[in-house]
């Protein structure tokens, strides 16, 4: 078996979440994929030193109740926040 | 279900009932009011560039909303977004379209420099930053025996026993390396690997890849007979990654020999018309041993062309 401690660590996990989760009622694959460019690329953002992963982990949480999921965890890289979500 | 998020874009892919298009409303709103930007034009909001799209679903009904039919969504969007365009792709009628929305680029948003003439540079001669390519599988009809590596024992509702270790996460890693979803590229030296993987019980399976940081792809898996079903998603330059010793074709091929799906659709989006691996996916006809290609449909749309190619399993 994997140990946690073999994985490079990510930066957040929600163990009661992940303890709790139960798919028996999970029916439905294809997935909803939404992908928005507010920019270009990064080096087109607004010279202010604040861009998408300046907001901070609690306001993802509240958006993303509103699409019915909620963050089993995440890892941050120098270049991107990647969440893995419920459902 | 998966989120990314960059400094300049991000990609929101849910699996289920999930209601993807209610978090827009608040998502501009928080965009404006943490960053100070501000999309609004006429009324509605105009960001460089927005992407929507699905298979169609198993069991729409069962979908809340405005997520129960593609035109509610479309309307839902246009609400949002001016300058949006709507396609269903693949055989009407058939339960494995795919459906796309899209807008058009906001071009004042591209940053890009005007030469000395007036004229805008060819993007097909920018750097290769600017290049930018979607490969999407999605696959139903999985081979019981594959589907049978995303089914745990484990139960839900056990107590939290350590700070460290989190069994969820614990057993998806071990998923990973098991099916090989790991080695889907030949990552070469150099290249930093970082995954965050899930096996949820009684079954299912979720995983974020990341590749040299800026990379990602991810999976999800739905194994239950009857409407068994799994996605690869991926943002990796394969040529890039592999040190020029895989193309996309080979990626596809990994991908299949973990699920063997009855019935697959392929969608790849790039940026730009010189593609190589636009072309390569483009000229597969025969090539994909056990399968029989039975659409395959190109479109240019505005910037981007998208490819999209569907299976079925001889």
């Amino acid at each position: 078996t994997v140990s946690l401690n073999a994985i490079p660590s990510p930066s957040y996990i929600d163990r009661e979440l992940s303890a709790n989760l139960d798919s028996t009622d999970a029916f439905e694959g294809p997935e909803k994929l939404l992908e928005i460019w507010f920019y270009k690329n990064s080096s087109c953002v607004p010279d202010n030193a604040k861009t998408l992963r300046s907001i901070d982990f609690s306001t993802w949480v509240r958006l993303l109740q509103l699409v019915k999921c909620q963050v089993l965890s995440m890892k941050q890289t120098e270049k991107m926040n990647a969440f893995l979500l419920s459902e | 279900s998966s989120l990314f998020v960059f400094d300049h874009k991000l990609t929101l892919k849910t699996c289920g009932t999930t209601t993807t298009l209610f978090c827009l409303e608040e998502l501009f709103r928080v965009v404006k009011e943490h960053l100070d930007w501000n999309f609004c034009q006429k009324g509605k909001v105009n960001p460089y560039k927005v992407f929507y799209s699905r298979r169609c679903f198993m069991f729409p009904k069962k979908q809340q909303g405005i997520h129960q039919n593609w035109d509610d969504e479309t309307q839902y969007l246009n609400k949002f977004f001016s300058n949006g365009k709507s396609y269903l792709v693949g055989r009407l009628g058939q339960a494995n379209h795919w459906s796309l929305y899209v807008t058009e680029t906001n071009r004042d948003l591209d940053g890009q420099d005007e030469n000395f003439d007036g004229s805008e540079e060819d993007d097909d001669e920018n750097d290769d930053d600017d290049d930018d390519e979607t490969l999407e599988m999605l696959m139903t009809g999985l081979t019981p025996s594959r589907a049978s590596q995303f089914v745990t024992t484990r139960e839900p509702g056990q107590p939290v026993e350590s700070d460290t270790d989190d069994e969820g996460h614990v057993l998806g890693a071990q998923v990973t390396e098991d099916t090989q979803l790991d080695r889907i590229y030949d990552n070469v030296e150099g290249v930093s690997f970082q995954q965050d993987a899930f096996a949820f019980t009684p079954c299912g399976y979720s995983a974020n890849v990341v590749m040299d940081q800026e990379y990602y792809y991810t999976l999800h898996v739905t194994p239950e007979d009857g409407w068994s079903y799994a996605s690869f998603e991926s943002n990796v330059p394969v040529t890039k990654v592999s040190g020029g010793t895989q193309d996309n074709i080979a990626v596809m091929e990994r991908v299949l020999q973990v699920f063997g799906p009855s019935d697959f659709c392929l969608t790849f989006f790039s940026r730009r018309s010189h593609n190589d691996n636009f072309a390569k996916l483009k000229k597969l006809t025969d090539r994909v041993s056990n399968y029989t290609r039975k659409d395959k449909i190109v479109y240019q749309l505005d910037d981007y062309h998208l490819l999209y190619l569907r299976f079925e399993r001889n």
